[in-house]
């Protein structure tokens, strides 16, 4: 059971809030506006709340922000208090910083602050609504253990028109091929030595991180 | 190729016209600051922007926007514009919209007019963000074709303790089991029949789409 710290409860922080506490840990939500902070306890979606305003430092460090397993800072639109919230919780030794930048300047700005990750939410998810809608969305790379990988690679050039036995890849690159997605997206799983290989063939690979990298670079 | 229209280029919209155009495709953006529209002429990461208030259905209707694959509206701030935007699109015939929402009584309305999908960034991607700290994300369910997938499952509280041939799973479900991830999070390849099942253990297995479902509903 891990404790965590939210400060600004907004959608985004709301949310990270909820889903730590939806799966048994400790959260600690705080906002400066009392309205937020009412409205959240009394959705009862998290255990506690406490308006506060996080720019202030000596609020912060009655809170003992150092003891979190990680702090997450949801302040959007003001760059201002993120930067200054931020600062404020690196100066009080947290370690683990977790913020969402509303632009790239804000974000540079964290970083050199120290925070450990950066969240760009809505444009993340505009990237990622339009691969979904062209249908881009692939494996990419799922790690089964630490050496293991399952991966999508796209078919290196240099195979296009070639048997899989031609292309010998099984030895070169000491992978398995699970599956083939031919262009217009479904994987089929009959992959034999004659399987013949063509352009906008997706590859369903298994076998360890280094080899998967070496044949996504032939791509290159 | 194909064509599609983005209405407000803020953080999300600009970020989804971008990989549509990345990707070879058309795509006409809008917006009606003329700061906003000349800032991503200039970035030249499109090929077409024009400013416009969407809310203007005569204007709207000198685009042809009933021609486009698909319209996304990506004003946040402004209910009122999203709403209007979105009925004026219906109006002159477009087929598919997708629109982001800024709270979910937006997202209501946007679906009383028909929107195909809501996506809410903030949200979304809050909820992402603690998955990923608390090391909650799996591979959940891939598709390989239509029959067969991928999936990653918590193992069944009924096989606690048992050994891989005491469940029978393979003969029962007909699924193939590929991997175990252990509590702690690595997978191992290493599958017996003697290999014993613990609690918190998840099973990568093979399958068919729906015998996947069956084994999933043992959980509930
Ligand atoms: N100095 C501060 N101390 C504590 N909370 C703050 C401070 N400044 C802003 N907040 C709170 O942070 C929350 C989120 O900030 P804001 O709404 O500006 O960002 P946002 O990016 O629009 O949010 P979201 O997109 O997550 O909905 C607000 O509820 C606000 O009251
Ligand atoms: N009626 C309208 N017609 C065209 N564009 C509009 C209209 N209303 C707002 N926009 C544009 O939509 C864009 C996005 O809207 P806004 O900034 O309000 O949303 P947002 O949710 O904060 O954006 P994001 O989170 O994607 O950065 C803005 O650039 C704005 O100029």
């Amino acid at each position: 059971k891990k404790n965590f710290l939210v400060i600004g409860l907004g959608r985004f922080g709301s949310n990270v809030a909820r889903v730590f506490y939806e799966n048994g840990h400790d959260i600690l939500a705080i906002d400066n506006s009392m309205e937020v902070v009412q409205s959240i306890i009394d959705s009862k979606t998290i255990n506690d709340a406490v308006q506060l305003d996080a720019t202030d430092s000596n609020s912060l460090k009655k809170l003992e922000v150092e003891k979190f397993e990680a702090v997450i800072v949801a302040i959007g639109s003001s760059i201002e208090d993120s930067v200054l919230t931020t600062a404020n919780l690196r100066e009080l030794g947290v370690k683990k910083i977790i913020a969402k930048a509303s632009t790239e300047m804000h974000g540079k700005i964290l970083e050199k602050l120290g925070v450990e990750k950066i969240v760009y939410p809505e444009a993340e998810m505009g990237r990622s609504l339009a691969k979904q809608i062209l249908g881009l969305n692939t494996l990419d790379e799922f790690a089964l253990n630490e050496n293991v990988s399952i991966a999508e690679v796209a078919l290196p050039k240099e195979f296009h028109g070639k048997t899989l036995s031609e292309t010998n890849i099984r030895l070169t690159y000491n992978l398995n091929i699970l599956a083939i997605r031919r262009s217009g997206g479904d994987f089929s799983l009959t992959v034999t030595p004659q399987t013949s290989l063509q352009p906008d063939d997706y590859l369903l690979v298994i076998g360890n991180h280094e080899n998967i990298e070496r044949f996504q670079h032939l791509r290159e």
